[in-house]
Order: structure tokens, then C-alpha cells, then sequence
């Protein structure tokens, strides 16, 4: 699974996410990554959030969507929202990775795998790319 | 007036024990272009929403990411591509599932976000709407790679059962 997060220079915020899905999936199964609140999110009152991992633990926990509701209605800091869910996929039995982007120009990301593929850049200069 | 953009980009089966330092090297590399094409967008004033979209489609295009071309398959030895779209000023979304014609997924979604009354659609119908939409569609030979060919074979002569996450190649 791909995905990116991005505000721009209004302050706006944005999510895609695009996937191949599980190797051997059948019946038509579909993850968290097309299913918007899932595994993809943008509120400009909160953040853009793209998700990765096992996607049927990502559902149930509508992981993007919580993430930016725990923002917007508790206040709380985008790094400690996303890895408050990623541990709700945990005791579900799920794993993945989060990145995220705020209206403000934050950007981070969270995993509770081996490695998260991962990158970033940003308008201070900040360019940074790293896998485990 | 400050911005900012951050990817991720799923390969399937890589620890650091299964990564040589060529393919961590080419991976870095891929991720650097699909980051420089959302940056771009960025840095000449454009949108959220044009710089995720610009980042996507180039992971989609690289063979190396689990999305487009690189996709791993499915039991029955197809690529079925999912993707979605969020844009947080007007929260207006699109989405689609179970495409196998779209080059880029994520193009389609957000042509459903912009040019249909819907949110998410799904399967033929969502290639008949790209279709009349002008999306470019390809054979589905151009997803198909070597590597996750061998990767499904490994997996069904596991018989690992419902899902791959024993090999993590999603």
C-alpha cells in the first residue's frame, strides 16, 4: 500500500491512498485503504491521515477518522492520536503504519511493524527518507 | 504559508534481513521520485490535493510499491487495485475498488470525487465510469511483475490460509 499526506501553503490538508491489496486475496476482499475513514482521511479541522497494515483491524477501528476525531474534539497532538489507534490495531491483533499531516505543517508518521517505507519534505527545508 | 508532505510506500515482504543494500538503495530512490513529485506541486504554490495525487501516481507507476504497477495478486492470479482520495478543505472524497484497467487508481478516485455525485465505486462499474471519463486504462499485463508472481506461488505452496500477513507481502 502507497499513500501521502501533504498540506499546502493555504493550510489546507489532503490524503491519497492506492493499493494492490493481499497477496492471494479472494471473495473480492477489500481493505482499509479505498474506504474513506479507514485507511484515508482529510479534515482541514484536524489532518490528513494515510493508512497501511492489516486492513481488516484498521476497519473496525476506522483508524484515519479516529485519529482526526481524537484531534478535533479532544484536543489532542496528531503523534499521540495516531499511536493511541495503532495501539486500539494492536489489541485488535493488527499491525501497520500511519503517516500524517496537519493544517499547521506538521508531519509524522507511527508503525507497529518491522519497517514502514516512509518519506518526507517540507517548506524548512526538510527532506528525509527512511524504510525500518 | 508553510508546507509539508509526507508518503509511504508498502513493498510487501522486506525486513532488513531480506533487503540487500542494492535493494534498499533502489527503494530509497523510488520513494525520493515519488516525494520530489509532490514537493514539486508544493513548492510552486499548488494544492494538497494536487501534490498527494502527483506522489501517489508515481508510486503507482513504480514497480517497486505494492499499488499500479507492482501490485501483488490476487488467488486467482489477477491485480485488483483499490484507492482513494480525501480533500480537507471541502471534504469532498472519492474512491474505488476492485480495478483491473485504471493505470492510476488514485486518478480515478479523485475523478469520482470531482465528477460524479458518488463517493465510492467499485469494479466494472468503476472502469465504465473511467472509461467515459477519459481515465487512461491500460492491458492489465502492465500491473503484472515477475516478483509478485513468484510471491503468490510461494504463498499458496504455504498454504498459509486466509491471508498472506504470515509472509506480510500486502
Amino acid at each position: 500500500t502507497v499513500g501521502a499526506v501533504a498540506v499546502d501553503a493555504g493550510g489546507h490538508v489532503a490524503a491519497a491512498t492506492s493499493t494492490g491489496g493481499l497477496t492471494g486475496k479472494r471473495w473480492g476482499r477489500i481493505g482499509d485503504s479505498p474506504l474513506i475513514g479507514a485507511g484515508t482521511y482529510a479534515d482541514d479541522r484536524a489532518a490528513a491521515v494515510s493508512c497501511t497494515g492489516s486492513g481488516e483491524q484498521f476497519i473496525r477501528a476506522a483508524v484515519a477518522h479516529e485519529i482526526c476525531a481524537r484531534m478535533r474534539l479532544g484536543g489532542e497532538g496528531p503523534q499521540s492520536a495516531t499511536e493511541a489507534v495503532l495501539a486500539e490495531v494492536g489489541e485488535m491483533g493488527g499491525v501497520g503504519g500511519v503517516i500524517y499531516a496537519t493544517p499547521t505543517g506538521e508531519t509524522g508518521f507511527a508503525f507497529t511493524t518491522p519497517g514502514m517505507f516512509r518519506a518526507r519534505a517540507d517548506s524548512d527545508g526538510l527532506r528525509e527518507v527512511g524504510m525500518f | 504559508s508553510r508546507w509539508a508532505i509526507a508518503i509511504h510506500g508498502g513493498a510487501g515482504s522486506m525486513t532488513p534481513e531480506t533487503m540487500d543494500a542494492a535493494g534498499v538503495a533502489a527503494h530509497e530512490a523510488a520513494l525520493g521520485v515519488a516525494l520530489d513529485a509532490g514537493t514539486a506541486v508544493l513548492k510552486a504554490g499548488g494544492s494538497a490535493l494536487d501534490a498527494v495525487c502527483a506522489a501517489v501516481s508515481a508510486l503507482e507507476d513504480d514497480p517497486h510499491f505494492n499499488a499500479g504497477r507492482g501490485a501483488v495478486f490476487t488467488y486467482h492470479g489477477t491485480n485488483e487495485l483499490d484507492a482513494a482520495v480525501m480533500d480537507g478543505a471541502s471534504r469532498g472524497a472519492g474512491a474505488v475498488c476492485g480495478v483491473t484497467h485504471t493505470r492510476n487508481p488514485v486518478s480515478l478516485a479523485r475523478t469520482v470525487m470531482e465528477k460524479s455525485p458518488h463517493v465510492f465505486l467499485s469494479g466494472a462499474g468503476a472502469e465504465e465510469f473511467a472509461r467515459e471519463q477519459g481515465v487512461e486504462q491500460v492491458d492489465p499485463d502492465w500491473f503484472a511483475t515477475e516478483a509478485r508472481w513468484q510471491q503468490l506461488q510461494e504463498l499458496k505452496a504455504k498454504k498459509l490460509g486466509w491471508f498472506d500477513a504470515g509472509l506480510k507481502y500486502g
